[in-house]
């Protein structure tokens, strides 16, 4: 019977997921391989590119000027202006982590200040595993798998926009090597959004209990999934070490760029999410 | 905390779908 819980758990999360997050693995592998009878992404590897790509989604914050400036003030204003639509996008995911969260069982009876520091401190962790399976090693897709931009055109921008994708790149081709499903990787999310060890939680037992619960439908689930990959529990919870650090030095980065950017402003609900994160 | 995460916890109190953001 406990087995058969553990089970019934999994297939809830996965449910929950494939319900509240558009772009799932399958799908994005299905489009980075080319074996979608969808149309192939827009390839964005250059300024120019850019902007094309640019009219294919939605930019909210900043309208287009480009043609009353210099070339370099379209470069410029150009990665200002995806980095703001970006962030618009990271908004939105934050928005789908949370329903995601609250459609763990248990979650929405914790104290409801603890659900904010689970959300706090879990959502970009949890965003840079979803953002895994949309990344190879030559590029991301974005915008819900309509375009591709190369990780060599995301290098090649002015610093410190050029510093902000190449680690996630990194850790993502090694997370991917692990060949989680998104059934794994539902589980996966919840685990991580139940962590114990958050700064500031209140009443952190029943989270544990919570998170004790997932991470056993986890190890099941792994087993059954991947039975010939040895260690394979072990190895997806060392990741949770990686996306720590990974997601210190993200809040680092963008909040040194809001101080040396004049035209940079954060989301509303990033400021909120990284004020006084790490 | 939720008073200075208003907008986290809006969504957490939204009871059906995404919000606005």
């Amino acid at each position: 019977p406990e087995s058969a819980d553990l089970r019934a758990l999994a297939r809830h999360l996965y449910e929950s997921y494939l319900k509240y997050f558009p772009l799932t693995k399958a799908k994005a592998r299905a489009i980075l391989s080319g074996k979608t009878s969808d149309n192939a992404p827009f390839v964005i590897h250059d300024m120019k590119s850019l902007v094309e790509g640019e009219q294919m989604i939605n930019c909210r914050y900043m309208p287009l000027h480009e043609h009353r400036r210099s070339d370099l003030g379209i470069m410029h204003e150009v990665e200002l202006r995806f980095f703001h639509s970006y962030q618009s996008r990271s908004a939105e995911a934050i928005s789908e982590v949370t329903e995601f969260a609250k459609s763990i069982p248990g979650f929405i009876n914790l104290d409801l200040n603890d659900q904010v520091t689970l959300l706090k401190y879990g959502v970009i962790e949890v965003m840079i595993i979803m953002i895994s399976p949309l990344m190879n090693k030559d590029g991301t897709l974005i915008s819900y798998g309509q375009i591709f931009m190369t990780r060599e055109f995301l290098k090649s921008l002015r610093k410190p926009f050029c510093e902000m994708m190449e680690p996630k790149f990194e850790f993502s081709i090694k997370f991917n090597m692990l060949e989680l499903d998104d059934c794994d990787m539902a589980l996966f999310l919840a685990v991580i959004i139940l962590s114990g060890d958050r700064p500031g939680l209140l009443d952190v037992k029943p989270i544990e209990d919570l998170q004790e619960t997932v991470l056993h439908s986890l190890e099941l689930q792994l087993k059954i999934n991947h039975p010939d990959s040895l260690q394979l529990f072990a190895k997806v919870l060392q990741k949770m070490t990686d996306l720590r650090q990974l997601v210190t030095d993200h809040v680092q980065l963008i909040q040194m760029m809001k101080e040396t950017e004049a035209d940079w402003s954060l989301h509303p609900l990033l400021q909120e999410i990284m004020r006084d994160l790490y | 905390l939720k008073e200075k995460h208003k907008i986290l916890h809006r969504l957490l109190q939204n009871s059906s779908s995404p919000v606005d953001l």
